[in-house]
């Protein structure tokens, strides 16, 4: 899934991948099929939004240095919003 | 904090967890310990009571495992996720799952099973992920050290919303000071008190005895409320030597002469009074001076004449090693001790007119205080 990225910071291929399966896991991003627009909820940079807005980081929507930082942090694995 | 959509919880205050496996990085007895401070962390402020069962079902099925553990909901392997729990409902509902890719321990180093756990036993609750960085219910790990933890206010207000408060439930932790003059003129700078703190819920008195009687004495107060002892224990016998509260037991022990008595709140314990030599003591002993149970070691110290014992309360033996000269372990406070308490880690020993603020952390005796400072005076 294409990811919308703050151009400060070089992510690689896996950076990316884990952004995706940790935004999956905690804040309910779900696998977009290909061809088929997305609800702007459920959009990459809208999840983004949500995970910096809970953990009271600048909401840009665009994955940064900051968040991808938190990301790696050790956590629960239950989500922090969603069903 | 936050609760999860619909706000599920228990439709019942007694719950039942059940231990399926153990890891392998910490020895039985110290898992047992971390799963069940991590409730108590829970039912000391609500009115929720958890009991282990080991077999059947119980509402909160505990285990752990690695990647693909049965849940569609996999581990990733060392770090990253440390464990799950599911919402309050049947089947997998309360159920908790510890990342055994992980490494456990009972303090700082890997991840701390007691923390982990107290924060995933939210879950099993009815509680969300908090967006308090202090709560426990946050979703990032932090270790907030060794001495005692005590529940933020935000998981306090969230797990009270969904169960109310606790009820008006004693636990009591004690100080032993035995009083040698009559009740009548009790003259705080000379004589020897027995105290003991009777915790409620949500209040803290402080008691403290004499012969017959026991003052009640809570922190706001400043006159102490006089009862007579046995209108709370008809059994018990007046003056009494010693006295401490094992909190893992949730049972208070009464020491006199010989004998022990064993108190669940207002019950005297089944097959008490006990002779103190069962506890593992020699037979000649005559009395106990003083106990306290120290919660972050679950060690209890007996004081005797110019020794201390110390009792492994998990094992229910005397540690070998003992008695021990009390000068050389607790050098400065003399070679008798009256009276000592145990709170936020400092030991507070009474000896005649004076009180020695003992650091368990440091080993030394960081204050000296009149022994009737505790009255304000």
């Amino acid at each position: 899934i294409p990811i919308p990225l703050e151009d400060s910071h070089e992510f690689t291929e896996k950076d990316l991948q884990f952004a995706e399966r940790y935004l999956r896991t905690h804040y309910d991003l779900r696998p977009n099929p290909a061809g088929i627009m997305r609800k702007s909820g459920n959009t990459v940079a809208a999840k983004l939004r949500e995970m910096q807005a809970f953990f009271g980081l600048e909401v840009t929507g665009k994955l940064d240095e900051e968040t991808y930082e938190l990301m790696q942090k050790p956590r629960c694995g239950v989500p922090d919003v969603g069903e | 904090y936050n609760f999860f959509p619909r706000k599920l919880k228990w439709s019942k205050m007694n719950l039942t967890y059940r231990i399926m496996n153990y890891t392998s990085d910490l020895r039985r007895n110290e898992v047992d310990r971390a799963f069940r401070k991590a409730f108590k962390v829970w039912s000391d402020v609500t009115p929720l009571n958890f009991t282990r069962i080991r077999s059947g079902i119980a509402d909160i099925m505990i285990s752990f495992g690695t990647k693909e553990h049965g849940d569609f909901y996999p581990f990733d392997g060392p770090s990253g996720l440390l464990a799950h729990a599911f919402p309050p409902g049947p089947d997998y509902g309360g159920d908790a799952h510890f990342d055994d890719d992980e490494v456990w321990s009972d303090d700082s180093k890997g991840y701390n099973l007691f923390l982990v756990a107290a924060h995933e036993f939210g879950h099993s609750l009815g509680l969300e992920h908090s967006r308090d960085p202090g709560a426990l219910m946050f979703p990032i790990y932090t270790y907030t050290g060794k001495t005692g933890f005590v529940l933020p206010d935000d998981d306090v207000q969230g797990i009270q919303e969904l169960y109310g408060k606790s009820g008006t439930v004693y636990s009591i932790f004690y100080v032993t000071i035995t009083i040698n003059s009559p009740v009548t003129y009790f003259n705080y700078n000379t004589s020897k008190i027995l105290l003991f703190c009777a915790m409620t819920r949500n209040l803290k008195y402080i008691l403290f005895f004499s012969t017959r009687f026991f003052w009640r004495l809570h922190p706001q107060m400043v006159e102490a409320e006089l009862v007579l002892l046995k209108s709370f224990w008809p059994e018990l016998p007046n003056k009494i030597d010693a006295a401490y509260e094992n909190p893992i037991k949730d049972l208070v022990f009464m020491f006199k002469g010989k004998k022990v008595w064993a108190l669940n709140g207002y019950d005297i314990v089944e097959d008490f009074p006990k002779k103190i030599y069962e506890m593992g003591f020699p037979k000649e002993m005559k009395r106990i001076d003083a106990a306290v149970h120290v919660k972050d070691t679950g060690k209890t110290l007996f004081f005797t004449g110019n020794k201390y014992w110390s009792y492994d309360e998990e094992a229910e033996v005397m540690e070998a090693g003992y008695p021990r000269l009390i000068e050389e372990e607790f050098a400065g406070i003399g070679d008798k001790v009256d009276a000592v308490y145990e709170r936020n880690g400092y030991l507070y020993f009474f000896n005649g007119p004076l009180q020695f603020e003992y650091s368990i952390w440091s080993q030394r005796i960081v204050r000296v205080l009149h022994t009737n400072s505790l009255f304000w005076c």
